[in-house]
């Protein structure tokens, strides 16, 4: 482990941190996507499937658990919680997940390092996760005030894979075991460049002290 | 030998 993982690993918990302290302290959902929380659950989900056969670590381990129960809940709170669910912008929420679904499993099918049921749907889960930002950030381009919250959530949620790419980078020169992974860096990184435009408003925002806005 | 694919990040 080092410091770039656990940067990044740090940021992606953080993210959900703060998407779970909007829920439950102002019991509001207003300006997140529940198209992207789907996708997230459904890419953890996915992955995860390793949790009860391999054991990498203790912390591997709670992270994965923290990252599966939160997700789920998160969307359970969008969908059913009867103050949360009135806050969530479904009009505006309105990018057909299923158009990213079904080309990151047919990839999957195609592009895997091994074609066995969990390593296809690990690929498939690192593919899915690469594009399942694009409803949340459809969202945030429609909404007038973005308040401070999803802001910052986003801003996290993009900057930990960010993170992960230098821990890639560092471990290629230090780790003799660690092999080229193709597959998770390239999803990494068009995860990572997605945000850039992000990233560009919301360091601009910050730095003005401005309240941040997306142009259309 | 290991296998092909170990994953150890999350």
């Amino acid at each position: 482990m080092n410091i770039f993982r656990l940067a990044g690993d740090m940021t992606h918990l953080m993210s959900i941190v703060v998407l779970l302290l909007k829920m439950h302290t102002i019991k509001s959902c207003a300006g997140i996507s529940l198209k992207t929380q789907e996708l997230y659950a459904l890419v953890f989900i996915t992955r995860y499937l390793d949790i009860f056969t391999d054991f990498v670590s203790l912390y591997n381990t709670v992270m994965k658990i923290f990252f599966l129960g939160t997700s789920i809940s998160i969307v359970w709170y969008m969908r059913y919680h009867k103050v949360v669910k009135q806050s969530y912008d479904k009009d505006h929420d309105t990018f057909r997940h299923y158009f990213l679904i079904l080309p990151c499993f047919l990839l999957a099918l195609i592009i895997n390092d091994e074609f066995t049921f969990r390593e296809v749907l690990w690929t498939f889960s690192l593919y899915l996760e690469a594009v399942a930002i694009i409803p949340q950030l459809v969202l945030l381009q429609r909404t007038k005030n973005i308040d401070n919250l999803t802001g910052n959530y986003v801003f996290f949620l993009g900057a930990y894979r960010g993170l992960y790419i230098l821990n890639w980078i560092y471990r290629y020169f230090t780790d003799s075991h660690y092999r080229r992974k193709g597959i998770t860096w390239t999803s990494g990184i068009v995860q990572t460049l997605l945000y850039a435009d992000f990233f560009y408003y919301y360091i601009r925002s910050w730095r003005r002290n401005e309240r941040l806005n997306l142009p259309a | 030998e290991s296998k092909p694919t170990e994953h150890d990040e999350l």
